[in-house]
């Protein structure tokens, strides 16, 4: 359960940033 | 209904509680362990003392009695200083937004809103490739009406040119030298008539 | 140290204080009664050592967990994240636990920068699409034209 919090809490922090520079170069493509 | 501070542990990289097990337990550990050297060296010590009457399992009694003493207060101690920790310390305020969601205040954003705005996104898409394919036709059109245009152009220089002929040769209003032409040719026919009856 | 630290280190102080004086001196010589009859002073001497030995230990995981757990630099930014939060009484946003609803504050932003730069793109098209119209307009009148002089010329002459 700790772990699973841990992980979670984790991927809280760090994905957005992660999913965001692909969505931004998705974007940066479509638009190029 | 346990609260599993999944924020506090999105900032600290851990949660709390088992930073506090982890504690608790090494804390008790050390007691023990202290517990079991006091004993030892209280043993080793009783060794050395010749005619001594106290049984190792006397001295094991005391050492119990002292350790349920102690851990009794250690265990109340840590759950006093374990709350005090998780309130004060170990603790994000509820007011409290961690900079990495920021964003949450700045943009919030509905579903619907979302929904809206990407269906906006791709209604812009859409038009944009439209307006683009029309700049393509219209671009395609306008190189199609320089080729026409040019046809044209060239169909009119050569009635042009065929009017300079006719006025390089003596006959500037084309219709009326043509009538003069065929008057011309009309008389011609007549006298030639009138010469061949006079010769027969 | 910051106040999340220093808080920390008071608490656990205090902690380490309470259980040395729930320990007392007293309390041990009383337990070990055989043995302090026999050696008072060796039984004093145990006992300093146990209490000290034992505060060391307690101290030492202490800075272990927090060296490990960064604390001291994590315990720095809190207060200076809730400092800057002072102002503001009600609840924060926190993670809804649906990761999409939490992403889209995330990508808004960029999805309103991507809507600006098509909307940028479209208004240029249209107003380059509505000159090049002008032009293909223009060129249909004049081709309509010659062709009419074409058909007045070939007229003449018919």
């Amino acid at each position: 359960f700790d772990e699973l919090i841990v992980e979670t809490a984790a991927r809280r922090k760090q994905w957005p940033k992660k999913i965001l520079v692909h969505a931004i170069q998705a974007m940066k493509a479509e638009q190029n | 209904s346990v609260d599993p501070m999944a924020y506090e542990a999105q900032f600290f990289g851990f949660t709390p509680q088992t930073c506090l097990l982890r504690v608790y337990i090494a804390f008790q550990d050390y007691l023990f362990e202290m517990m079991l050297v006091v004993e030892g060296v209280i043993l080793k010590k009783l060794d050395g003392i010749p005619g001594c009457n106290i049984s190792p399992s006397q001295i094991r009694k005391c050492t119990e009695k002292f350790l349920l003493f102690m851990k009794e207060h250690f265990d109340k101690l840590f759950g006093k200083m374990e709350e005090m920790l998780l309130q004060l310390v170990l603790n994000i305020p509820k007011n409290v937004l961690l900079p990495e969601d920021r964003v949450q205040e700045q943009y919030p954003c509905s579903r619907e809103q979302f929904q809206a705005l990407q269906e906006e996104l791709r209604q812009l898409q859409q038009q944009c490739r439209a307006e683009g394919a029309a700049g393509q036709a219209l671009r395609a059109e306008l190189e199609e009406q320089k080729v026409v245009r040019a046809e044209l152009e060239k169909i009119l220089e050569w009635f042009d040119g065929l009017e300079s002929v006719c006025r390089e040769h003596g006959t500037g209003n084309f219709k009326e030298s043509f009538a003069f032409l065929t008057q011309n040719s009309k008389k011609l026919q007549e006298v030639l008539k009138d010469v061949e009856e006079k010769s027969k | 140290g910051s106040g999340g630290a220093r808080l920390f280190a008071a608490v656990v102080d205090t902690f380490l204080e309470k259980l040395v004086a729930a320990g007392s001196y007293q309390r041990f010589a009383n337990c070990y009664r055989c043995f302090y009859d026999l050696q008072p002073q060796l039984t004093r001497s145990i006992y300093d050592q146990f209490v000290s030995q034992l505060q060391a230990s307690i101290q030492e995981e202490i800075q272990e967990v927090k060296n490990e757990g960064n604390l001291e630099r994590l315990f720095d930014s809190l207060d200076k994240i809730v400092e800057e939060a002072k102002e503001r009484e009600e609840p924060a946003w926190r993670p809804s636990g649906i990761p999409e609803e939490d992403m889209r504050s995330a990508l808004l932003p960029h999805l309103l920068k991507h809507r600006s730069h098509l909307r940028r793109l479209l208004r240029d098209r249209q107003q380059d699409n509505s000159k090049v119209a002008q032009c293909v307009l223009a060129g249909r009148d004049r081709i309509a034209e010659l062709q009419q002089l074409i058909q007045d010329r070939q007229q003449a002459w018919q």
